[in-house]
């Protein structure tokens, strides 16, 4: 099937706020 | 750049503190798994900030979490 976007991620520089719900 | 100590992370505001975190384990996922780094982070920033610390300054106990994160993230792809 298509991908799945889970868990987003995390990329340096970019403010993190966790994996609650997007 | 100074090693990210204990202290050094209590003294940021929490939500920060995993940015942190996120930050100085990036460039050592990224050259485990280049592919997968921005969500084994994500996925490792769950765990206990002192569990990260280790981590940071431990490779195996690094290379072990990223194996075991690894194994969920392609079981959920499959």
């Amino acid at each position: 099937g298509s991908s799945i976007n889970w868990p987003p991620e995390f990329h340096p520089g970019v403010p993190w706020k966790g994996l609650q719900n997007i | 750049q100074e090693p990210l100590t204990a202290s050094i992370l209590a003294s940021a505001p929490c939500e920060e503190q995993k940015q942190m975190l996120g930050e100085r384990l990036f460039p050592l996922i990224q050259a485990i798994h280049p592919e997968l780094a921005g969500k084994i982070i994500s996925t490792v920033l769950e765990i206990d900030n002192s569990e990260l610390l280790h981590m940071l300054q431990s490779p195996e106990s690094l290379h072990s979490k990223v194996d075991e994160v690894v194994a969920v993230l392609q079981d959920h792809k499959a």
